[in-house]
């Protein structure tokens, strides 16, 4: 059947490997994590240790609310706060045998999820718009 | 079939509804907008004008971008730049009576869609989590 296209996929053959997945350091400031995010245009990448084990997510939305006063935004506080001190740490991971459908649970609530190996070492990140560009030429719509 | 669920459904039935979509005003300046966007939580939210009329999207990375100078981020520009000046004014739009599997298709490269009725007045937003819910619950998984 037309479903049988998406179950046949792994998140394996979707991810995104890791040497294309921008990312930062546990021990980079909040303004270096700033620039990172600006400059590669996402607005949340995960935060790796240099074994490339994963600690969290970044994204712009929690670094300017940490630093939102009560008249504006206090920009001079980014250098002064840590990636490690406001960083999410509570996120899912898959592993690169999951089927697709535990990605496609996951992917409702989370416009990408970080894949990791068995040893724990970040593999790269499944996202949304690769589920959904699954889903539609599997001609389910 | 399990598809014809996800056929049946139509935008006008996953779409938030205009009166609980952040929105900001085509006359706003920067510092408005960011302040907006980091209140919200959103990274990305409409454009419209008193009339309710859609101009285009604004979106955190791209003032950010706008206001990056070589070597830091110039946050004491924010209020001398508008938001007409740098929202992303070529965005698909939906109507209320499109079919789901035309939504799947804009939702493939775009987190959200604004929805429009034939007068082009703005009804609301549909999000790729209202279509991966409504996917994943059809059970193509
Ligand atoms: N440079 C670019 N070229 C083309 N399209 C772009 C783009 N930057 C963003 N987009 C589009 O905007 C969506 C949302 O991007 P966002 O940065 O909020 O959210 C992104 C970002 O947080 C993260 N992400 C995606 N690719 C990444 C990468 N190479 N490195 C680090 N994070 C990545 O995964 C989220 C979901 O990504 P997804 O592709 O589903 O969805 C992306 C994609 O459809
Ligand atoms: N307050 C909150 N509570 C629970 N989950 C939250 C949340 N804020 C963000 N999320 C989660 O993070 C995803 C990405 O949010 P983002 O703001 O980058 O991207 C959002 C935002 O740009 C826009 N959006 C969603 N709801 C909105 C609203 N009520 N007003 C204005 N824009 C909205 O549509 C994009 C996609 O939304 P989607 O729901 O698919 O995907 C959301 C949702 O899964």
């Amino acid at each position: 059947t037309r479903d049988g296209d998406l179950m046949e996929t792994s998140v394996k053959d979707l991810l995104i490997p890791s040497e294309r997945v921008a990312h930062v350091q546990v021990t980079n400031n909040l303004e270096h994590a700033l620039l990172v995010l600006t400059k590669s245009g996402y607005t949340a990448i995960p935060v790796l240790d240099p074994m490339y084990k994963l600690h969290g997510l970044i994204s712009t939305p929690v670094i300017l609310d940490s630093i939102l006063g009560l008249q504006r935004i206090e920009f001079e506080m980014l250098e002064h706060k840590k990636v490690s001190e406001i960083m999410n740490i509570n996120i899912p991971r898959l592993y690169t045998e999951d089927e697709l459908n535990k990605a496609l649970e996951l992917l409702i609530d989370h416009p990408f999820v970080c894949v990791e190996n068995e040893e724990g070492v970040f593999e790269g990140i499944l996202t949304r718009r690769a589920i959904l560009k699954e889903v539609y030429n599997a001609g389910v719509g």
